[in-house]
């Protein structure tokens, strides 16, 4: 942030903060819930919480005349705004992938969905940073809301299959739980026996402890 | 309760191809026909059974981690594995042992800081696992703290030898997987000290124990640093304490690609940048992100095929109850998972570039990015490790009572990946290390 000004372009997952004059001023133009899944309306809104948030923590900074001090002092604004900047790596990566050409029936529109409910989910979770940085209003978070859960209706028919991708054997997997097969109870109740407890019907420690309880 | 029929009936709900989306999760069909026969092969092998590790004691676990490693080791020689295949058998067995650190740590340490001679004398005997070895770094009252080390390798001109010495009980290395028991050789990391000058932290192949009797050597103290959290999981591994008493090694046991001392005992830093440790770094932090996609996954799937199993409430005139995966509560808890699990796979992806483009710049001295690499990915390693710590424990949640079951999966799995928050750097300095980057940008 400190060299903004200075005329040298940020590189890589930073190049963002070269659009700075853009980003700090800046309103999402959501009017609808389906704008939430327009990739670029998603990216500034990442993008303008993460720089805003860094450069408020750079203000900040500025007031402290020892900035190590100010650095110890800040540290939990810093951390938030790493988080958010990283968020933005995440998000951003993800948008990333469905430009590529992904083969598959529906597979691309799975990926869709996945990535809006990634992304609108932070932005619910953290709504705090969104608001308070002034990047979207109340009514466009009520507008993510409303989105989310129509994707998450989208993707409720997909689940079990979005988890089959990972293509994980029993074996790997270890979970009676998670079975493919899905025969859960029966399983269970095998493992129930399985355990060394079961061993015998009549515990060990009953002669010696629990017998002379019940009889005292 | 007939589970087969509802997870069919979900499986014919499905709106697009599985087996594509198998390939866009594995990256690559070649990744993905790999991966789907080294764990078939591993599943049918009866040696690599893991349901009764929740059952053993301690010691019972350890050999049993021992037993399967050497199992491992013979069919990778048998069936002649690729590297690529019989890293992904070890993936596969899932029980951490000492044989991830000798080719994790290890191996890729020789690889990146010894020299070509080094690289020909260590490499072969290690891969042959003539020698196994781990890596020692992290001490008592050090964590991540590379800075704060204490173990000190004093030059001495006379023998031509460094003397490896643990001056305070906090020197001792601490942490270190496969180092209790097993391994035979580590990769210590100590002050060198030559000439009266401190020159900070470098690396040290040393000799643990006997290649006869594996007994430990003169001078050394070695041992397990006790049970950890959880029943089974990272308990099939002997993480170590080792102690050193002026241990002598040959000079020419400093790993010495990044700086060397000569034989009079003169520190020579050599034409490689020591940009290149942050290179590793960066390696290393890719992959931890790539294992978070996993273990999230995980949790997510178990959680998920419950979730479509399970029914609670609902059911009006004697009708079935509905699947808990039917509610919008269960769905904004898991969905978001699930989505995260997916968001991580392609992060991990794009990090694997990065670092492949990070090490093409720092073959051209071209050193511009690094910084910038470096702390990107501190903080994407702290957010991915995070979420899924949180995630695991989250679907555990989803499943009800029954995901407090070890054989739910869930338990061990939190247990074996919780300690990935604080490897490598605790989640919050590295963030804040994000942080410091940020505010220069």
């Amino acid at each position: 942030v400190s060299q903004l000004g200075s005329g040298k372009p940020p590189v890589g997952t930073t190049a963002y903060m070269a659009r700075a004059e853009h980003l700090l001023r800046c309103r999402s133009g959501v009017q609808r819930a389906e704008d939430w899944l327009k990739p670029s309306v998603v990216m500034e809104a990442f993008e303008a919480r993460s720089i805003r948030m860094a450069v408020a923590c750079a203000k900040n900074l500025g007031k402290f005349e020892n900035p190590e001090q100010g650095f110890a002092e800040l540290s939990s604004d810093l951390v938030e705004a790493a988080v958010a900047h990283c968020q933005l790596i995440v998000v951003s990566k993800f948008i990333e992938k469905l430009k590529e050409v992904i083969p598959g029936k529906g597979v691309k529109k799975q990926l869709e969905n996945l990535c809006y409910v990634y992304a609108l989910y932070l932005m619910h979770k953290h709504l705090g940073d969104f608001l308070g940085m002034g990047c979207i209003t109340s009514e466009q978070a009520s507008l993510a809301n409303v989105q989310i859960r129509s994707l998450y209706s989208q993707v409720r028919p997909n689940a079990v299959a979005l988890v089959d991708a990972f293509n994980y054997t029993d074996h790997y997997l270890g979970s009676v739980l998670g079975r493919y097969d899905g025969n859960v109870y029966p399983k269970l109740f095998e493992e129930a026996w399985k355990d060394p407890l079961n061993d015998s019907v009549v515990p060990d420690g009953y002669h010696q402890y629990i017998r002379p309880l019940l009889k005292q | 309760m007939e589970g087969d029929d509802h997870l069919a009936d979900e499986r014919n709900k499905a709106e697009f191809d599985v087996d594509d989306m198998k390939i866009v999760w594995a990256g690559s069909r070649h990744a993905f026909e790999i991966s789907d026969r080294i764990s078939s092969l591993v599943a049918s092998d009866s040696f690599f059974r893991k349901d009764h590790r929740g059952v053993l004691s301690r010691k019972e676990l350890f050999k049993n981690t021992l037993k399967k490693a050497a199992h491992a080791w013979k069919r990778i020689n048998e069936l002649r594995l690729s590297e690529e295949d019989a890293s992904r058998l070890r993936f596969f067995m899932d029980e951490p042992s000492f044989v991830d650190l000798h080719w994790g740590m290890f191996v890729p340490a020789i690889k990146g800081q010894g020299t070509e001679e080094q690289q020909k004398k260590w490499l072969t005997m290690a891969n042959r696992m003539e020698i196994i070895g781990c890596y020692a770094q992290t001490e008592l009252g050090h964590g991540s703290n590379v800075q704060g080390l204490e173990t000190t390798a004093t030059f001495d001109p006379k023998s031509d030898e460094f003397v490896i010495h643990s001056p305070t009980l906090t020197s001792a290395k601490w942490w270190p997987g496969g180092l209790g028991k097993v391994s035979t050789h580590a990769v210590v990391y100590a002050r060198l000290i030559t000439d009266g000058e401190d020159y900070g932290i470098h690396g040290f192949i040393v000799q643990l124990r006997s290649l006869d009797d594996h007994s430990p050597l003169p001078g050394i103290t070695v041992g397990d640093i006790g049970t950890k959290f959880g029943n089974g999981a990272y308990n099939s591994m002997d993480n170590g304490f080792l102690m050193f008493d002026h241990v002598r090694v040959p000079r020419d046991q400093m790993l010495m690609r990044l700086s060397k001392v000569t034989r009079e005992g003169k520190y020579m830093p050599s034409d490689v940048p020591r940009q290149l440790v942050y290179g590793t770094m960066v390696f290393v932090r890719q992959k931890i992100v790539a294992g978070a996609s996993v273990s999230l996954s995980r949790a997510v799937c178990i959680a998920t095929r419950y979730s479509a199993v399970r029914r609670q409430f609902g059911s009006q005139n004697g009708g079935r109850e509905t699947q808990v995966i039917d509610y919008k509560t269960q769905q904004n808890r898991l969905f978001p998972l699930l989505a995260s699990a997916y968001a991580f796979r392609f992060v991990g992806e794009w990090l694997k570039w990065l670092y492949s483009d990070v090490t093409q710049r720092l073959q051209a001295n071209d050193f511009s990015t690094l910084p910038e690499a470096h702390a990107c990915t501190a903080g994407l390693k702290s957010l991915t490790t995070s979420a899924t710590a949180d995630g695991i424990e989250e679907c555990r949640k989803l499943c009800g009572g029954h995901g407090y079951l070890w054989c739910s999966g869930l338990p061990e799995l939190f247990a074996v990946y919780v300690p990935a928050c604080t490897y490598e750097g605790d989640n919050v300095v590295l963030l804040l290390q994000v942080a410091r980057f940020l505010m220069k940008t």
